[in-house]
């Protein structure tokens, strides 16, 4: 028997909304410690990583561990039938081939349940080396979404350069150049509106702007963003569910051909 | 122009 419960169906819509537009469909792996999903984007360029903790759940049962291969627009539409505010339940038996999802409102007057037929995927789990990044930069979400958003309508590509002083962003193509760099932050009052950059060695990596748009839809979920990067090794760019876990997107860099 | 790597050159299948 599987059972998790938690108290917002809000926070279930927003991870879907950081993971749908990468993945068609995924595993969740499901175990005492809680839910793990793995999956590569289809053209096998980025990698989304979901960690959620079982002790983040108002409710976690799981007595046998249980891979849960879901199509995650059929997981779309279902969650776009619950109140941001309903209690969200999601329960299967063991070996079970559907999913059971249930909305319940605050004062419990409204109670709905949606069956989902479950997917027998073929995982490919890759094997994540430890790595030590030369650079990880902390900066408000918000802020990365915009960088993201903008450079975008220049080039396919941005290059992403780190030094202790600060990160620079920039892309050039036919309309012209574009360059926006951030400093530090010296003293830091918000911590969430911080930049701040933990710097071994100053590192300049390029990326395609469309999967870090794509990494930016999970924007709603966490304050602040982390960019981890090291040459030569893919961008880890992380997002941390208060209380509950964390979104990992991994992004291989472009290469000089 | 820089070309796309795949993630799978970094990271192996396991």
């Amino acid at each position: 028997m599987f059972e998790a419960r938690l108290g917002q169906a809000t926070i279930l819509k927003k991870i879907l909304d950081a993971i749908k537009d990468l993945l068609n469909e995924g595993t969740f792996d499901c175990s005492d410690s809680g839910i793990q999903l793995q999956a590569m984007d289809n053209s096998h360029v980025s990698l989304v990583s979901l960690t959620l903790r079982s002790d983040g759940f108002d409710k976690f049962r799981c007595d046998r561990n249980l891979s849960m291969g879901m199509n995650l627009g059929s997981m779309a539409k279902i969650l776009k039938c619950a109140n941001n505010e309903d209690n969200v339940t999601i329960k299967a038996q063991d070996n079970a081939d559907t999913v059971t999802i249930m909305f319940e409102s605050a004062n419990q007057e409204k109670v709905s349940d949606y069956g989902m037929k479950l997917m027998n995927l073929d995982q490919e789990h890759l094997g994540i080396p430890e790595t030590d990044y030369s650079c990880v930069v902390r900066m408000p979400a918000m802020e990365f979404a915009r960088i993201c958003r903008d450079l975008a309508q220049f080039s396919e590509s941005v290059v992403i350069c780190c030094t202790k002083e600060g990160v620079k962003f920039s892309a050039s193509g036919d309309v012209g150049t574009a360059n926006i760099k951030l400093a530090q932050t010296g003293n830091v009052d918000k911590e969430e509106e911080a930049v701040i950059i933990e710097m071994q060695e100053p590192v300049t990596l390029t990326f395609a702007c469309r999967y870090l748009n794509a990494f930016t839809k999970a924007t709603p979920l966490s304050t602040q963003v982390q960019l981890s990067m090291c040459a030569d090794v893919p961008l880890v760019v992380e997002y941390r569910i208060n209380e509950l876990g964390h979104i990992r997107y991994y992004l291989a860099p472009k290469i000089e051909d | 122009t820089p070309i796309q790597n795949d993630l799978t050159e970094y990271f192996s299948l396991v």
